[in-house]
């Protein structure tokens, strides 16, 4: 672990060698899970940092559910090794990690993060086929059982919206239903895309207020203010419909319905140049302010039990 | 293996709604083969799109006569993608 260079982009083997490497490295703190596997049968891994306990309740955090975000995938390797080096030293992350566990999903999508790698550098989707269609896979951020086929994707199996034939039709997706509904403790769960520097909170597929409203947008506006201390990177935050758009089917939306209350998704740092194709020059910085504004939101769920 | 050479990335200013719709109806010519990497939705909101080098004079063409303003975000995508990979064989190199 201690030669991974987590300033450099790697690709899906490396990833998860080092998923490996940090389980058997700090088998006190962090222990590796498989939770699916995905539509091409690689398997879909998952850390979970413990320190002891069962049924604890957790904090989820997924990184490149869009393959072609390589900015989030390299953000989650930075945000384990944050985990491990910060237990025991810095004290809110410390009492974090007593009282909850913590599950990183570095690679949400390891098919098309495989094919982003190999075949074509824009893969968005996952990499199923489709029934009566040339076009391959489907946008799993549109697959979700909230609202799923309403206004805000697509029915096209050749568009980038595409939301797939049923809600979870995606095996990528349903590994994270069944994991989410099987632990039935999960207290906040963060969905990290890039790009845009948006922090967003349910709702994205229905103009209706989650009940919760100011409370979220409470803590997203410290979460994006601590984010903005360190490189002065700006963000928006408020609900998807408002700040972006209609978005049906989409991750957040489902897991704040299933009563996941802290349920944010962010949309990493554009400079305005690259897009999310950012040097990797830019990944050290994006996954430092990023870290801020997820210590916020864990914070807060560990201060504001329900 | 997909190259994008002489791809770019166009960020588009659309100045009111109208013209936020134009843009929308590019997204229904597919033979341009647009990746809208971020979707028209507002005027307040930029609009980035990946354009084929194939597509990229009748796009232009057709936001300048429309007088939609844009700029180019990224001149060259595959040299981007170069630079990546670069980095990353430099990276697996030093490991060695």
């Amino acid at each position: 672990i201690a030669t991974f260079n987590y300033a450099s982009y790697h690709n899906l083997d490396e990833i998860y060698d080092f998923i490996d490497l940090l389980a058997a490295e700090k088998p006190e703190l962090v222990s590796k899970i498989q939770i699916g596997e995905s539509y091409e049968g690689r398997p879909i891994k998952v850390l979970k940092f413990s320190t002891g306990g069962t049924n604890r309740p957790a904090i989820w955090i997924d990184t490149g559910i869009h393959s072609r975000e390589w900015v989030t995938q390299a953000s989650g390797a930075y945000f384990a090794k944050k985990i491990i080096d910060s237990y025991g030293q810095d004290p809110s992350l410390t009492s974090i990690l007593d009282n909850f566990d913590i599950f990183l999903e570095i690679v949400t999508n390891p098919d098309g993060f495989a094919f982003t790698h190999s075949k074509n550098r824009m893969w968005r989707k996952t990499r199923s086929k489709n029934s009566g269609s040339l076009c391959i896979g489907v946008d799993p951020n549109r697959n979700w059982d909230a609202g799923f086929g309403v206004a805000g994707s697509s029915g096209n199996p050749c568009s980038e919206t595409y939301r797939g034939p049923y809600a979870n039709s995606e095996p990528e997706v349903k590994a994270i239903v069944d994991f989410v509904k099987s632990h039935g403790n999960i207290k906040a769960f963060v969905s990290i895309h890039s790009y845009s520097q948006l922090l967003l909170y349910p709702f994205g597929y229905t103009s209706k207020k989650a009940a919760d409203q100011a409370e979220l947008d409470a803590v997203a506006k410290s979460a994006v203010e601590a984010l903005a201390s360190l490189h002065g990177t700006k963000y928006k935050y408020g609900s998807i419909i408002t700040t972006i758009y209609q978005a049906s089917g989409g991750t957040i939306d489902w897991t704040y319905e299933q009563g996941i209350k802290y349920s944010f998704t962010f949309e990493l740092r554009d400079t305005g140049r690259y897009g999310f194709l950012l040097p990797a020059s830019q990944i050290i910085p994006t996954a430092e302010e990023t870290w801020l504004g997820l210590m916020v939101i864990m914070e807060h769920t560990r201060d504001h039990p329900y | 293996t997909e190259t994008f050479v002489g791809h770019q990335v166009l960020r588009i200013f659309a100045a009111d709604e109208f013209q936020v719709e134009q843009v929308k109806g590019l997204e229904d010519l597919e033979h341009l083969q647009l990746d809208f990497w971020r979707e028209p939705i507002h005027p307040e909101a930029s609009i980035d799109v990946r354009v084929p080098f194939h597509s990229l004079q009748a796009v232009k063409v057709f936001l300048e006569s429309n007088s939609i303003r844009y700029g180019i975000m990224i001149e060259d995508v595959q040299s981007l993608v170069d630079e990546e990979k670069l980095s990353m064989s430099h990276n697996s190199r030093a490991r060695s």
